[in-house]
């Protein structure tokens, strides 16, 4: 088809499977014009995507910023419980996302931390640039990442108040004191047991990834005890000093062409080679048809 | 087929089991016939281990080798490969031989920093070739 055709003409012009030198074999039509950098014009749009970032265009883009390290290492696992060694996707029923976007909150956030005595231990202003998330992306799941620095000495267990605001920004672009809508909800954390805490804040986002917003100014409050709640005693250490400044972690189903949708693959490819893909559309639950039956059997 | 293999046997000449083997390979299939190859790469070879965390080892596969004649259950290939391959003995030798190419993938999980500096996991479609066809 046009599309593969397209793709092993680019594969061979792509210098991936053919080495450098070798080019001049290359069927002269394929040969690129000498202002065009080497197969990129012809390189299918994955390896596009994957080329873009790649060293020689390293430079080029703006500085890159070194991701967290603490956001690195949650990455990586979250990859081990998602592929297998190899790189290929594991099957599982709960994984319903081929994409996870972690963003670590931009550096000129304001740490602003109240007294201790006031009950309200831990305030922080975060604002978080979505750039990255592309319009074929849609939301499944939105998730305020928190890790423990473990050397600060804590109580093994805190019941935490937690009040989630989300400022707008008015025409003028700067950001004006009302807030959009706020959210509180209380958790309750075993931080012995985990060095992170995910807070669900998908029902809370939705509204504003949905409306592709581009940036996310939010404000969180914990007001945390030490124990549980009963016994109401106030907090010996400071909890912003273990408390690391949240991540937010995005679970999306990439429509696109080139990403993996389990759903579809598997059925259209194995009967069908040469049938066209339907795509589980983005406003199709994915999880909704599964364990239906339907007088065709499972729909996709 | 047993009689007219007893028949055809009378026809050959009675020869050395070296004739026999060299009677016998037109009806074999190739020798390098179309099949999967192996192919294992490293995103540091590609200097993109900067930004592509993991996996750090990828085996895209390729499908290489010549295509029998006769391709049909063998290879699932569709009648048209039949006919381009009669073209291209029979009628019009500038018509390419069938290709042997892939003929499905599986897909590939990455893990990448964006320019950004945030993360993302990402699977992507048909980066492994699984199986190979001739078309």
């Amino acid at each position: 088809s046009p599309r593969t055709r397209g793709r092993a003409a680019a594969d061979r012009a792509s210098g991936l499977l053919v080495a450098p030198e070798d080019s001049s074999e290359l069927n002269p039509l394929l040969r690129l014009p000498k202002g065009v950098r080497r197969s990129y014009a012809l390189l299918p749009p994955l390896l596009k995507v994957l080329a873009d970032r790649g060293p020689q265009n390293w430079q080029s883009e703006a500085p890159r910023l070194r991701p967290d390290s603490r956001a690195l290492r949650y990455m990586k696992r979250l990859y081990k419980m998602s592929a297998t060694k190899e790189g290929i996707p594991k099957a599982t029923k709960s994984h319903l996302y081929n994409t996870v976007r972690l963003f670590t909150p931009c550096s000129e956030c304001k740490h602003r931390l109240r007294d201790l005595t006031k009950g309200d231990v831990h305030s922080v202003d975060l604002l978080f640039n979505l750039d990255r998330v592309t319009a074929l992306e849609y939301l499944l799941k939105s998730v305020l990442l928190y890790s423990f620095d473990t050397s600060v000495p804590i109580s093994p267990s805190l019941a935490c108040m937690c009040h989630l605001s989300v400022k707008e920004q008015d025409s003028s672009g700067q950001v004006c004191p009302s807030v959009s809508h706020s959210i509180a909800f209380s958790l309750h954390l075993e931080v012995r047991k985990r060095k992170w805490v995910e807070i669900d804040v998908t029902s809370f986002l939705q509204p504003l990834i949905a409306t592709k917003r581009r940036n996310i100014h939010m404000a969180v409050n914990f007001t945390c005890l030490m124990g549980d709640a009963q016994h109401n005693t106030k907090l010996e250490n400071p909890l912003n000093m273990a408390l690391v400044p949240p991540s937010l972690l995005l679970y999306l189903n990439d429509t696109s062409e080139q990403a993996y949708h389990r759903w579809n693959s598997l059925r259209h490819t194995r009967k069908n080679p040469g049938r066209p893909r339907q795509r589980i559309s983005p406003w199709d639950d994915p999880m909704g048809d599964i364990g239906k039956e339907t007088s065709q059997g499972k729909r996709a | 087929s047993r009689q007219r293999r007893a028949e055809n046997l009378k026809e050959v000449p009675a020869t050395t089991p070296y004739n026999l083997s060299e009677y016998f390979k037109q009806f074999l299939f190739p020798q390098n016939e179309c099949e999967l190859h192996n192919f294992r790469l490293s995103f540091s070879q590609l200097k993109w281990d900067k930004w592509i965390i993991a996996p750090h080892r990828y085996s895209p596969q390729y499908c290489k080798g010549d295509c029998p004649r006769v391709v049909r259950h063998r290879y699932g290939s569709p009648v048209h490969t039949m006919v381009q391959n009669l073209i291209y003995e029979k009628l019009d030798s500038s018509v390419p031989k069938p290709s042997c190419v892939p003929a499905e993938y599986s897909p590939l999980s990455v893990l990448t920093i964006e320019p950004d500096g945030s993360i993302v996991y990402k699977e992507y479609e048909d980066m492994i070739a699984t199986k190979c066809t001739c078309r």
